[in-house]
């Protein structure tokens, strides 16, 4: 029998915790390993970064949500942060065997890459919890619950203080990796890229721009693919 | 897996998103 929204959010959330009880909220020896073997070993940056961004995202939650609900955001965060370790591992795994290196010293101290993983993954969680939903227009802040219109996408790029480009390159990777994400969630995320691909990249400010100027300049433009592909 | 369109080839991956060539 279908379930209720009730029923259905209860089940989503406890497979979620259920599937991240054994990810731990400190990296795996696997994903260590990754660590020490770059260049110059980005542990040290993931954790205090991790920190810092935490205390931001729990404050911004309860502004959000409201004041008693800060201790929610730590929740959600912790989260959050099992599946961007576990995420992240799988994803070098999957790096390691598409191209034969272990040493992934420049994605891994690239601090846009982690920002990007851990806002997705924390898109995963609130969109779990329905905190996230573009349901009842979340994303044009129309009807609905005002506290789950708050911390509706794109609420979680202002907090990380991220563009929407960058976002927009984990989300394919990130569901690749992480084949457990709920028919639900993956449309959530694919609703996330529409919204980029259709708007908020094309707003002032977006590294896109810088990017197509330099593509323009280099001559790449002139590759020009014919309007039917 | 879902209906979700999978875009990037066999030779991209996350590496060449955030140029780690």
């Amino acid at each position: 029998p279908p379930q209720t929204p009730i029923r259905a959010a209860m089940t989503s959330i406890q497979l979620l915790r259920g599937d991240l009880t054994s990810s731990g909220d400190q990296p795996s020896t696997v994903l260590a390993t990754y660590f020490k073997n770059c260049t110059v070993d980005p542990t040290q940056d993931v954790l205090k970064r991790l920190e810092t961004l935490g205390q931001v995202f729990s404050q911004r939650f309860g502004q959000a949500v409201g004041p008693r609900c800060v201790v929610y955001g730590r929740q959600r965060f912790a989260l959050g942060v099992r599946l961007y370790y576990k995420v992240m591992e799988a994803m070098l795994k999957s790096e390691e065997k598409r191209l034969s290196v272990q040493n992934f010293s420049k994605l891994l101290n690239d601090s846009t890459f982690h920002k990007s993983l851990l806002a997705c993954a924390l898109e995963v969680v609130m969109s779990t919890y329905g905190e996230s939903s573009f349901k009842n227009g979340g994303y044009n802040h129309g009807g609905g619950d005002p506290a789950e219109t708050n911390v509706c996408f794109p609420w979680i790029l202002d907090v990380f203080s991220l563009a929407a480009f960058d976002f927009y390159k984990v989300i394919e990777s990130f569901i690749k990796a992480e084949p457990t994400l709920s028919k639900d969630i993956v449309k959530h995320l694919e609703t996330c890229e529409n919204l980029i691909m259709e708007r908020i990249a094309w707003r002032t400010g977006s590294p896109l721009f810088e990017l197509l100027k330099q593509e323009h300049e280099s001559g790449a433009a002139e590759q020009v693919e014919p309007p039917a592909s | 897996s879902h209906d979700y369109h999978f875009g990037l080839e066999d030779h991209e991956g996350i590496s060449e998103l955030f140029d780690c060539d």
